[in-house]
C-alpha cells in the first residue's frame, strides 16, 4: 500500500504523474 | 494596490489550492466511522500519503516551479511536506465547522497514539493560525511560500528558488495591508507562523518514530 512508501517515493511518483500507482 | 499581474497570480494560486485538496470521501471517513487505535493510525497514514500527493499537484501549479532543477523540486517538497500539511490542517481547524465536527476531529487525533508533548504544540499552532483570521488567499500564498523555501536541505540552486519565492512574498505583503489595514503587523505575524512551523517540522520526525513504536 501507498502508506508503506517513503515520503520521497511518494513525491517522485506524484511528480511524474503516476499518482494511481 | 495590486497590479493586474499580481491579481492574476493570486487567483491562479488560490484556484490551484482549492482544487488540490484531500478528496471529500476520505475527509468524511474521519467524521463518520469509528476506528480502533490501529485503524486510526492507518487512516491518518493514508491521509498523510494523499496529502503529499495533492501537495505535489498543487506545487506543480506554482508559477516557475517546473523550471527548477528536478532534484531541487524533490528537495523542496521533501523539506516542506510536513509544514504544508500542518498549514492545511490549521486551515481546516480555523474554519467554522458544523456542530461537533471539530471535537470529533480533535478527539480522533488525541486518540491516535501520538504523545501529548507533540499534540499540545500542534493544537497551539492551530489556535494561533485561527487567531489571525486568514483569508483563503493568505493560506494559499503562505503554503506556496513555505514550499519555495530556498534554505531546505539539499537544494542546490537556492537563488533560483528565491527568485520564485520573492514575488509571492511581495504579493502576500500587499494583501495583508489591504485585508488587514488595522493590523500593520499582520504580515510579520504570518512570517512568524512559518518559524513556528519549522519547530513543528523539527519535532515531527521523532514524534512519528515514537508513534510508530506505540
Amino acid at each position: 500500500p501507498a502508506s508503506n512508501l517513503g515520503l520521497e517515493d511518494i513525491i517522485r511518483k506524484a511528480l511524474m504523474g503516476n499518482m494511481e500507482e | 494596490e495590486l497590479s493586474q499581474d499580481q491579481q492574476a497570480l493570486i487567483n491562479y494560486i488560490v484556484d490551484a489550492h482549492n482544487k488540490h485538496r484531500i478528496p471529500q470521501e476520505m475527509a468524511k471517513k474521519l467524521l463518520q466511522e469509528q476506528f480502533n487505535a490501529k485503524e486510526n493510525f492507518l487512516l491518518l497514514t493514508e491521509m498523510a500519503t494523499t496529502h503529499v500527493q495533492v501537495l505535489v499537484e498543487f506545487t506543480k501549479n506554482i508559477p516557475g516551479f517546473s523550471t527548477l532543477d528536478h532534484e531541487d523540486q524533490i528537495a523542496l517538497l521533501k523539506g516542506s511536506a510536513v509544514e504544508a500539511m500542518f498549514l492545511r490542517s490549521a486551515q481546516v481547524f480555523s474554519k467554522k465547522q458544523p456542530n461537533g465536527h471539530t471535537e470529533v476531529l480533535e478527539d480522533r487525533i488525541r486518540r491516535s497514539g501520538m504523545s501529548e508533548e507533540f499534540i499540545t504544540p500542534m493544537f497551539n499552532f492551530y489556535r494561533s493560525i485561527g487567531e489571525l483570521q486568514m483569508m483563503q488567499e493568505e493560506h494559499a500564498l503562505l503554503t506556496a511560500i513555505t514550499i519555495l523555501s530556498p534554505d531546505r536541505p539539499y537544494v542546490k540552486d537556492q537563488q533560483a528558488v528565491e527568485r520564485l519565492q520573492e514575488p509571492l512574498l511581495e504579493v502576500l505583503r500587499k494583501i495583508c495591508k489591504i485585508q488587514h489595514p488595522h493590523d500593520p503587523q499582520h504580515f510579520a505575524r504570518l512570517l512568524g507562523r512559518l518559524t513556528e512551523l519549522r519547530t513543528l517540522n523539527h519535532h515531527h520526525a521523532e514524534m512519528l518514530e515514537s508513534w510508530r513504536m506505540s
